[in-house]
């Protein structure tokens, strides 16, 4: 089973169509591994990001050196993961 | 223990095993109204279950409702599993279901990617698309929500396997879509399609993979915006609605775009509560508030394909 520990969502707010594009890029880069929870569509929209923790410092320092602004929708997506596991476990009994 | 809906928890989130029983149950509680039909097999081999609600008649209008065709929003089958008990239940007690159904059928298929659903589960409670193998490329699967043959393969979709908007091979290359499909198109007689996604608190309707307003735009705009005030009226959660490419981006091979060019003039797509902290990973206790306020909302589009025959 694939985990998810140290695995951030970075809710990002582009504030211009060339960051519109410049989100765009940063999910087309396999190596990073993001996953567009909800995707860049114009200016102002937030879109959501997870963002995996060994990819974590490369995206953040890429965000922040373009000027786009983001905060952390979830801290540890593994941590959510964990307590909705948790939760169905106890529904079950 | 015998089983019954009424012991079944539609508070927390199941397995694909868990409701498969739970349909069955619903079957056998409201044997004159509910019974399950299969309209397919995924590429897995596992059942397309529908949930068909009829009281009666022969190829009566209908309406085709789906939740989870995004295996990751857990939310959407939940709220299915709520609204199909909900639609069973009162049948008979609330006027307008009654109305409904009285004249309409009503399928819903609340599992509409059991692979995908299964693999979340088992592997990956990130995985999205369908579980089928791609020729050529070490990446599995296609976004069953770009692979309709409507706008198919445009630049609102991707061309590349990996991609988590894979259109696939061709149109209807997915078992789970190809079924639908064939499905609608065989009955012929389809009035109304309600695709249910998550998250954004969206109510789209066609078009995504064009510009142009659909030729009935502006009907669709004011049933959405009736339904997403009635919805609001619950809880206050705030949906904005219109077209997919007004509302959100260009989106080639939908489900309501193709639906809509075939014929399907009331077609739409929820895009459920996230209450802006959780994206798809909705805790449970949020299941029945928000099936609840999206009752309403799927109650003013069928009360409208009702009374607006076609």
């Amino acid at each position: 089973e694939q985990l998810f520990v140290g695995d951030q969502v970075l809710r990002i707010m582009a504030s211009d169509e060339e960051q519109i594009t410049l989100l765009r890029v940063l999910g087309e880069q396999e190596e990073l591994q993001v996953d567009f929870w909800r995707h860049p569509t114009r200016p102002g929209h937030p879109a959501d990001l997870r963002v995996p923790f060994h990819s974590l410092q490369a995206v953040k320092i890429f965000l922040e050196s373009n000027s786009i602004s983001y905060s952390i929708m979830i801290e540890d997506v593994q941590e959510l993961l964990d307590e909705e596991k948790k939760t169905m476990m106890k529904s079950r009994r | 223990i015998e089983r019954s809906t009424s012991t079944f928890d539609f508070g927390s989130y199941h397995t694909i095993d868990e409701i498969y029983d739970w349909m069955d149950t619903l079957v056998d509680d409201h044997p004159g109204l509910v019974s399950k039909i299969q309209i397919g097999q995924s590429y897995e081999n596992r059942p397309l279950y529908v949930l068909k609600f009829s009281t009666g008649g022969s190829n009566r209008p209908a309406i085709w409702l789906d939740t989870g065709i995004h295996s990751r929003e857990w939310i959407t089958q939940a709220t299915g599993i709520w609204t199909a008990n909900k639609i069973a239940k009162e049948y008979g007690q609330d006027p307008s279901i009654t109305a409904i159904l009285d004249s309409m059928d009503i399928f819903f298929e609340i599992v509409t990617n059991p692979d995908g659903f299964a693999f979340t589960h088992s592997s990956n409670r990130m995985w999205r698309k369908t579980r089928s193998i791609n020729a050529g490329s070490n990446c599995v699967g296609v976004d069953p929500n770009r692979n309709w043959d409507a706008g198919f393969g445009g630049s609102g979709s991707s061309s590349n396997p990996c991609s988590e908007t894979y259109h696939g091979p061709y149109a209807h290359s997915e078992r789970e879509v190809k079924a639908i499909v064939d499905f609608i198109r065989g009955h012929g007689n389809v009035k109304s399609v309600i695709s249910i996604h998550s998250y954004s608190q969206m109510l789209l309707f066609p078009y995504g993979y064009k510009t142009a307003p659909a030729p009935n735009h502006q009907e669709l705009n004011e049933l959405a915006k009736k339904a997403v005030s009635d919805l609001a009226a619950v809880y206050g959660t705030k949906y904005t609605y219109g077209s997919i490419v007004d509302t959100i981006y260009k989106a080639d091979g939908t489900t309501i775009d193709w639906a809509y060019d075939n014929g399907v003039k009331y077609s739409f797509t929820f895009e459920l509560r996230d209450t802006g902290r959780y994206g798809f990973l909705l805790p449970s206790t949020q299941i029945i508030p928000t099936a609840t306020e999206t009752w309403p909302a799927l109650l003013d589009i069928m009360v409208y394909v009702l009374e607006h025959p076609y």
